[in-house]
């Protein structure tokens, strides 16, 4: 009884992001709203590191450049769809 | 503030938008209300007007989707995104899309907008007592038809206040059925439905049959979202079933077992793991006015701000008290300059009536269309009146019983008393109704001047009265104008040349010839025959100035005399100028 309960994580049908990693879910971010540009990043050329501080320096986050939990916790929250910089 | 590169704007400061589509989680009024206040932001502060369309290109167009939503950046499910808008520009620059899997209200839960009852179609008050018991959502206990209803008060034991709740079985909203409800069951490419159904959709809205057989009348409507309905997984609209099974194990709530996200989810059905039909638990939602103030700061050329107070911020934070940052009037003024004139009139210490000289009369609740009450019918307000208190300010009075123009001054109704409007901000009043016209009852229905002859004519429920100068001849009863028995009150009238009147009633309208006094031949007709565009269930209609306002609870619709809604406003800030 004293047991911790095992979490399952289940996929639910009709989930949009059912199938998302957390590094999908940064690099999906970082790519949509415009820090990481796509091309860039399958050719290396910017790193994920550069992205996030860009991110950071725009929403106001300290400057880490790391995925840190307020990063992440920031990109889980509801927001606007427009790219925060435009390409 | 930022503007998008090279500071699109609008050429033209008289913005058009136009709603292509509605939302099931609230009421269309509420939605437009919504809107409207968030275009409100943006104008307040600037030179620019926005009118709405109702067909043909907006500058603005708005609307709801799912997903692929037919442009390049599909919407994400619930939560995460939630809206994005165009920077100005021709085409789809500057519209405005909403994710419509996201739960949208007023940014504190489900906003229920009640029908009929007795409430006037005001908002559920969650939670509520009736017969003892507390409830937090719409319920259908009281009742065997299956209506959900809600009180509006606190205490249905003690006010008797309520009204019914959406549902496909009082009304559908969009479709080619003018809200009719849905037929169950009805038959679609030749199979039975006893609910509504997102068959033979791409979107995923629910919709319904309003008629036995949609095969041979292709009659349809979409189904408003209940409160209690679960939003987006595979059952968006079905009601959570208690208890369920998930992974062997019984829940009575609502959770987040299973979630990687802690989003609370409950299953449709009594067993998940047989037949995984899901959805999200109703939250708080996402206030729809400041999301669409921020999209429409996109539409009109701002881009993204850093400044975490400010409007424009990427992020969603939900604010009781909204005011515009200085950072987005900055940003928008760099655009579009100023609001010229004076700055708004600071807000007036609110005048305390004193409680012996309280005056209103308590007003004559709505004739039921349909349902019954759930238990026990309301017993019918007394109508007392008493002093006139000089203080009583019309902008505190939510819907008039009419308004009408009457020697070049706009005339407001209300309970026993009424007011003259000569100008903008020019209101005087109250006066009491019978001391100006002695035989009249406390609630008009409707009010006219003839310009042909001057006679002023009143209508209350089936009477009408006709005044020419002192001298008063009624009440009649309505039938003596050729209406039949099933006209329950004259809602509107509007003067047509000289000696003619259309008098409206429920949706049709008939003409009058005021020399003879009789209705004229190849009447009733459709308000929509006519008057495309305006609410056919106007509860007051008049001429005012020229044109033809149509309006429904707040607002009103203007027409001109080319039969083109030119504007859509609030009487109360547009009309009579309240601060």
């Amino acid at each position: 009884l004293c047991a911790p309960m095992k979490t399952v994580f289940v996929n639910f049908p009709g989930d949009v992001l059912k199938n998302l990693t957390e590094e999908d879910l940064v690099n999906d971010y970082l790519e949509r709203y415009g820090y990481l540009n796509s091309k860039a990043r399958n050719t290396k050329q910017m790193s994920l590191s550069k992205a996030l501080t860009k991110m950071q320096r725009y929403l106001g986050l300290e400057e880490t450049g790391q995925l840190d939990e307020e990063t992440l916790n920031v990109m889980k929250q509801p927001r606007c769809g427009v790219p925060d910089v435009q390409n | 503030y930022q503007t998008f590169s090279g500071d699109l704007k609008w050429d033209h400061n008289d913005i058009t938008y136009r709603i292509l589509n509605y939302s099931p989680d609230m009421d269309s009024s509420i939605i437009d209300d919504a809107f409207a206040r968030a275009f409100k932001v943006w104008s307040d502060v600037t030179p620019l007007t926005f009118t709405r369309l109702y067909q043909g290109e907006a500058d603005i167009m708005v609307s709801f989707g799912k997903k692929d939503h037919g442009d390049p950046y599909p919407f994400d499910g619930k939560d995460g995104l939630l809206a994005h808008a165009y920077p100005p520009g021709e085409g789809i620059q500057g519209d405005a899309h909403f994710d419509d899997d996201e739960f949208w209200t007023l940014g504190k839960g489900a906003v229920v907008k009640t029908y009929y009852g007795n409430a006037e179609g005001a908002m559920c008050h969650f939670p509520y007592t009736f017969n003892g018991k507390s409830y937090s959502t719409c319920t259908t206990e009281g009742r065997d038809d299956q209506l959900p209803w809600c009180a509006t008060t606190a205490d249905f034991d003690k006010d008797k206040k309520y009204g019914f709740c959406p549902s496909e079985l009082l009304y559908t909203y969009g479709g080619n059925s003018n809200g009719d409800k849905c037929v169950f069951p009805f038959v679609f490419l030749g199979e039975t439905y006893n609910k509504c159904t997102t068959e033979g959709r791409t979107d995923g809205y629910r919709w319904c049959a309003t008629t036995s057989n949609f095969d041979k009348d292709m009659k349809y409507g979409f189904c408003p979202n209940q409160d209690t309905a679960v939003i987006g997984g595979n059952s968006e609209g079905e009601p959570c079933e208690f208890p369920f099974t998930f992974l062997g194990k019984k829940y009575n709530s609502c959770t987040s077992e299973g979630r990687s996200d802690q989003k609370l989810w409950c299953a449709t059905t009594g067993n998940y793991d047989k037949d995984q039909k899901w959805g999200f638990c109703p939250d708080q939602g996402y206030s729809l006015f400041l999301v669409a103030a921020h999209e429409f700061g996109h539409a009109l050329g701002l881009d993204h701000s850093n400044i975490h107070d400010a409007l424009m911020y990427p992020m969603y934070v939900y604010l009781e008290d909204f005011k515009l940052d200085k950072d987005d009037i900055d940003g928008i003024q760099y655009l579009y300059g100023p609001k010229p004139g004076p700055g708004p009139t600071p807000p007036q210490p609110s005048k305390t009536t004193s409680s012996t000289s309280t005056t209103i009369t308590t007003p004559n609740p709505r004739t039921p269309k349909t349902p019954d009450t759930p238990t026990a019918s309301p017993s019918t307000p007394e109508t007392t009146t008493q002093s006139i208190d000089p203080s009583l300010n019309p902008c505190q009075i939510p819907i008039f019983d009419t308004m009408s123009e009457i020697m070049g001054e706009l005339h407001l109704f209300k309970d026993g008393l009424y007011w003259k409007l000569k100008a903008k901000s020019n209101i005087k009043g109250p006066y009491r109704i019978q001391e100006t016209w002695p035989a009249l009852p406390n609630v008009i229905d409707t009010a006219f001047e003839d310009l042909l002859t001057k006679k002023m004519y009143f209508f209350s429920g089936r009477r009408f009265w006709v005044y020419h100068g002192d001298q008063v001849l009624g009440p009649r009863g309505i039938e003596k104008l050729g209406l039949g028995n099933d006209v329950e009150k004259i809602e509107g009238a509007i003067q047509r040349g000289k000696g003619k009147v259309l008098l409206f009633s429920g949706g049709k309208y008939w003409r009058m010839d005021t020399k003879t006094q009789l209705t004229d031949k190849g009447y009733p007709r459709d308000i929509d025959d006519m008057f495309g565009g305006v609410p056919l269930d106007a509860h007051d209609i008049f001429l005012y100035n020229g044109s033809y306002y149509f309006c429904q609870q707040s607002y009103y619709w203007r027409m001109n005399n080319r039969l083109q809604v030119d504007r859509v406003g609030y009487i109360k800030y547009d009309i009579l100028n309240c601060p």
